[in-house]
């Protein structure tokens, strides 16, 4: 049997409407380690990574590993009928082919369940490993999102290039260009607020802006989003959420032509 | 999209 209860219910919607314009169906593995999902967007460019830890949830039972696959719009439109205050239960008995949504309103006076049917999804599983970037952006997410949203009205890739000065987030396109410089900024009253840079070597990537606004759409899970580069790499755009976990989002870079 | 490698370039599938 696999159960989970979370008290902060809109943690879960805000995940789905982060990656379900992403990942269409997804396999969620459940183990002791947390509720976890790896997958691909369908043209294999871009993949999320989600960990919620099993300590993060107030309650989280699981017997045996389990993976449930799941249609993410369908999933999508079940957590939204939650309640933002609700605290929400996520139950699958072992050998059913369905999952439990159960929503509870903070004052127990309303009470919903929903069963979801679980798909079978041949999903490729990727190994991830360790790297060592040549540079690591942390800045306010809300900025990020709102650079990338900028410069698609200009664009469609984004050149992003960290060198000593900062970071520089650049797009070209019919009606002309843009260039938006972040300098590290870390003498901001609230730490949510500051821009930090960490440098090894200068590093200068082009990607798909389309992908970078889809990303962007976690920006309500955290305050800070963290995009780390490296030449030979996929950039890795990190939103962490709250002590539970992160939601991750690799893109590979454009090919030079 | 043609302009960006697949993942599997990057990374094995396990």
């Amino acid at each position: 049997m696999f159960e989970l209860r979370l008290e902060q219910g809109s943690l879960l919607k805000k995940v789905m409407e982060a990656i379900k314009d992403l990942v269409n169906d997804a396999n969620f593995d459940c183990s002791a380690t947390g509720f976890s999902m790896q997958a691909m967007d369908s043209s294999h460019v871009a993949l999320v990574a989600l960990l919620l830890r099993s300590e993060g949830f107030e309650h989280y039972r699981c017997d045996r590993n389990i993976s449930m696959g799941i249609n993410l719009a369908n999933m999508a439109k079940i957590l939204k009928c939650a309640g933002n205050d609700d605290i929400v239960t996520v139950k699958a008995d072992d050998g059913t082919d369905s999952v439990t949504f159960m929503f509870e309103s903070p004052t127990q006076d309303k009470i919903s369940d929903f069963e979801l049917k679980l798909m079978d999804i041949d999903s490729e599983h990727l190994g991830i490993p360790e790297a060592e970037y040549d540079a690591i952006v942390r800045m306010p997410s809300a900025e990020f999102a709102r650079i990338c949203k900028d410069l698609s009205s200009i664009g469609d890739t984004v050149v992003i290039s960290v060198t000593k000065e900062g970071v520089k987030f650049s797009t070209r396109g019919d009606i002309g260009t843009a260039n938006i410089v972040c300098r590290q900024n870390t003498s901001v009253d609230k730490p949510e607020e500051a821009t930090i840079i960490e440098m090894k070597e200068m590093v200068s990537l082009t990607f798909a802006l389309r992908y970078m606004n889809s990303f962007a759409k976690a920006t309500p899970l955290a305050s800070q989003v963290t995009i780390s580069l490296s030449s030979d790499l996929p950039v890795v755009v990190e939103y962490k959420i709250a002590e539970m976990g992160y939601i991750r989002f690799y893109l590979a870079p454009k090919i030079e032509e | 999209d043609i302009f960006q490698d697949a993942l599997e370039t990057y990374f094995d599938s396990k």
